[in-house]
């Protein structure tokens, strides 16, 4: 369970504040799948980044399966970020040094999994995600959409119970969307909870829960506490 | 006027050989618009970065405006990168360590545009993109469809006859979308060339002619000589 109070991340610009969120309030249950969609600049990816603790608020509260974020130790955030939840950033991230697998891989290898058995579940996220014959390839030597599936490959590696994928489709032909989206559905459909970024309403449509992001607020919240 | 004739770029891996592109023949007049779709890994990317100057093929004969791109310098090469063709990046490549405003004015630099002149330029694509308040922002402190609507700006500062957009809306809501698209077609009614990539159909019915890719080859060219 997800719950926000009060978040806003502020920065200062000079003697200018930017408001990349003015103040969230959410609640997101345990299994629910939610798109979060708004114009570009809206505070989504801001928004993301906190609830995927890899940014800290500027003011309010955090509380992920009842612990205070900003109350947990360096080593408490890194092995929640690590076991509970899967993050596919809007520019991928890839470690430009490892190949597609070993990117993969690299959440497992975090986790303390033994070698052998880390090449054969990255593989099969590799596989999954179509990339099979690339694995071994570097991200340089990628396509836009082959490196952006790798980085959801990666998010999936170590069976997380939450998944933030910022536009996870954003670089992805029709059919390679589709396959996307399924391997989310099916996720989503073995309990898992889903929160995804998109600015395409086909993809929103396959979420329960829709959430509008404007100016650093959400003006619109529909389909609450459906899972 | 561009002329592709046998454009082939293989990748040697090992002793593995990954052909990007399997063999182009492409003919594209001056005033077109075309729209280039097909899945991810299809050789989209290559293709316009051949296109673009940015890249060299393995094999085959590119000629733009009469001239044999391969036979010219790497000054004749600079020069034409910078004059006649405005490059969307797929990944965008913006200056890290310049502002919005200064990536985009970068062009209008080495066309050796005087500084005032080149801040007024900049400037106004830069708001013709809806980025004015985010002018002095640095691309670590812009949102992914800010640092896109950048690249865009930068490939239009120096006003080329060529424009070639690698997925310039895959980053971008529904709204900042029908905004580039209409600064695409203004350029387009002016009577320059326009070519992009994308995964959206109703993107691609904006251009008077579409191309598939499939696996490094055109397997479709409708609305050919079309202007
Ligand atoms: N340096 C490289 N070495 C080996 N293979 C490469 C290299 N660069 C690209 N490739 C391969 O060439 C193929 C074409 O890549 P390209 O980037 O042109 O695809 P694309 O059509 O733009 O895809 P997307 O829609 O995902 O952006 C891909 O299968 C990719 O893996
Ligand atoms: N380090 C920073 N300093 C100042 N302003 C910032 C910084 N990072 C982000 N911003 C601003 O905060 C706002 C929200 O950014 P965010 O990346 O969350 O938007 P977004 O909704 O994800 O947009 P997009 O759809 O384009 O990806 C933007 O207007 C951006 O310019
Ligand atoms: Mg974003
Ligand atoms: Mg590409």
């Amino acid at each position: 369970t997800i719950e926000l109070r009060g978040i806003k991340k502020i920065y200062k610009m000079g003697d200018q504040e930017v408001a990349a969120l003015a103040g969230i309030d959410l609640d997101i249950h345990k299994g629910e799948f939610a798109a979060l969609m708004g114009p570009s600049g809206s505070g989504k990816s801001t928004l993301m980044n906190i609830l995927g603790c890899l940014d800290r608020p500027t003011t309010g509260s955090y509380k992920l399966d009842g612990s205070e974020v900003s109350h947990l130790t360096d080593d408490e955030l890194a092995y929640t970020r690590n076991r509970k939840i899967g993050f596919v950033f809007q520019n991928f991230n890839l470690l430009s040094k490892l190949s597609a697998v070993d990117n993969v891989a690299l959440p497992l290898l975090y986790a303390g999994v033994g070698r052998s058995e880390r090449t054969q579940r990255a593989m099969h996220f590799i596989e999954a995600v179509g990339l099979g014959p690339r694995a071994d390839h570097m991200p340089s030597e990628l396509s836009g959409g082959q490196r952006q599936r790798v980085a959801i490959a990666r998010a999936l590696a170590n069976d997380p119970k939450i998944i933030m994928a910022d536009e996870p489709t954003g670089n992805l032909d029709t059919k390679s969307t589709h396959e996307i989206m399924e391997i989310f559905e099916d996720l989503h459909a073995q309990g898992r909870t889903i929160i995804l970024v998109t600015h395409e309403p086909e993809i929103a449509a396959c979420a329960s829960r829709q959430l509008l992001v404007r100016d650093g607020i959400i003006t619109r919240d529909e389909g609450r506490g459906v899972v």
